[in-house]
């Protein structure tokens, strides 16, 4: 089974910088619920 | 003759058990060929639907290209050997096979049976019940910083990114339209008076953070609305949408046999027609905002119960009675746009950035899809099949093409919110066997 998460989020203009979405985890990394996906 | 036969020495051989497979398959093959066939010419005659005189046509069966693994599997019953897999595993497992048994399939699986919630494994009759196990609290902490985005559930992360130009990118190139993900139509009453950006109120993050926060005391006196208010319904009711039969004096615990919270449901329409405004009218006009998305994919020994992975309002629900291919990493690879066609759940709403959306998509060994705050959904059932088939036959009598979906309006706890409040790590279902 899956879960498909599709959702809007502050654009991160400036990659590497703090503002906007950034992702926390990589494609085929193994998660825990809880776990951060990504930070706004 | 009849000497010969009585002379006769009969002798018996064996017949290669792959001889009679291989004669029965090809028998199979040779059937759905010539019904196949007919069913092409029996479309041709009856020509187009919407035509005079045209029979109104069934869910169009889904035919995908792929390999012959593709093939042969759409060629199979999928929902019904789901759900007979569901009925073997609700057959109760004798008492003392339990302990080994579930060992074993933890085994296999890989299932850290030290964070399951009861330690004597012997309490869970059979294995559907072990596989929607609840783990023990605190073993899923919640990441301390609240403004991250949470993992709905465990699982691996098989596909994540940014949406350009509306196309989602399954898994090595194999893209699909997200309009195909979560459906096109948006019952307008009780979206459009809240578009993105036109009254302003909804969007606004720090307004919805605030209302979200206002929320959680609404959410613990939920039970307190429905008695204060007097307001309260009977399920069968709210499904048949006959407002009257709702009895309006008893509190909550009265209602009927269900000791859990009221369903959220507050409409149920399985008949929408294309042309009415697209999902999309969710997303704030103002463009400092990007479209996300991530593909969580759940392995069999996982805890299949799934939680809120934000603070967020749910506004409705898209039930898509699709099929049941399998959602394992290969037949993502190579089944193109296989979320688009099988069974699953779209929840789609807001969060304090704008629009948020939960798909869980179900899968061959894993049908059924709960969600908690919505007891009218029944998933991998023959009832909605046969819904599902019966709205498109009318909108095949109307002369539209189906829309794919039952859609169901989350009833609103309060005005501000216009929908289902959920916390961050709150539980909303999960999935189970069959």
């Amino acid at each position: 089974s899956t879960i498909v998460l599709v959702f809007e989020a502050p654009l991160n203009e400036i990659p590497g910088s703090q503002g906007g979405f950034r992702w926390a985890v990589e494609k085929g990394q193994k998660v825990k619920m809880g776990q951060a996906l990504g930070y706004v | 003759l009849g000497s010969a036969l009585k002379n006769t020495k009969v002798q018996w051989y064996p017949i290669p058990v792959g001889l009679g497979i291989g004669f029965l398959g090809l028998v199979q093959f040779y059937k759905t060929q010539a019904r196949e066939k007919e069913r092409i010419e029996r479309e041709a005659e009856e020509g187009q639907p919407g035509e005079p005189g045209a029979r109104p046509k069934k869910r169009p069966r889904i035919r995908p290209d792929g390999p012959w693994q593709v093939r042969v599997m759409s060629t199979l019953p999928l929902k019904a050997l789901s759900r007979l897999w569901g009925k073997f595993n609700e057959i109760n497992i004798p008492y003392y096979l339990r302990v080994p048994g579930f060992k074993l399939y933890s085994f296999i699986f890989g299932v850290n049976l030290s964070e399951v919630a009861e330690p004597d494994l012997h309490v869970y009759p059979n294995l559907a019940a072990f596989f929607y196990r609840n783990l023990k609290p605190g073993v899923r902490p919640l990441d301390p910083n609240p403004n991250a985005l949470l993992a709905p559930s465990d699982g691996r992360v098989l596909q994540l990114g940014q949406i350009e130009g509306g196309d989602i990118e399954q898994v090595k190139g194999m893209t699909y339209t997200i309009d195909a993900l979560l459906g096109k139509n948006t019952p307008t009453p009780s979206i459009s008076s809240r578009g993105s950006g036109s009254s302003g109120e909804s969007t606004d993050p720090k307004r919805a953070d605030k209302a979200l926060q206002s929320d959680e005391e609404i959410v613990r006196s939920d039970e307190e609305f429905a008695r204060v208010n007097g307001i309260s319904y009977s399920l069968p009711s709210l499904f048949s949408g006959d407002k009257k039969t709702q009895n309006k004096s008893k509190g909550i615990e009265d209602q009927s046999t269900d000791t859990d919270k009221p369903s959220a449901v507050s409409e149920v329409r399985a008949d929408l027609a294309l042309g009415e405004k697209p999902w999309y009218d969710l997303i704030s006009s103002d463009k400092r905002n990007g479209l996300y998305y991530v593909v969580v994919y759940l392995c069999p020994g996982d805890y299949h119960r799934f939680h809120s992975p934000t603070n967020w309002v749910v506004e409705r629900r898209r039930h898509f009675a699709g099929e049941l291919y399998s959602v394992s990493p290969y037949l993502q690879r190579t089944l193109p746009g296989l979320f688009t066609l099988n069974e699953r759940v779209v929840l789609l709403g807001r969060w304090r950035w704008g629009f948020f959306s939960y798909v869980p998509v179900g899968a061959t060994n894993v049908g059924s899809i709960k969600v908690n705050f919505d007891r009218e959904l029944r998933t991998n059932s023959l009832t909605t099949d046969t819904a599902a088939d019966r709205a498109a036959e009318e909108a095949a009598e109307r002369g539209e093409p189906y829309s794919g979906f039952a859609e169901a309006t989350y009833e609103a706890a309060s005005a501000v919110l216009g929908g289902h409040a959920l916390k961050r790590g709150e539980e909303m279902g999960g999935f189970q066997l069959g």
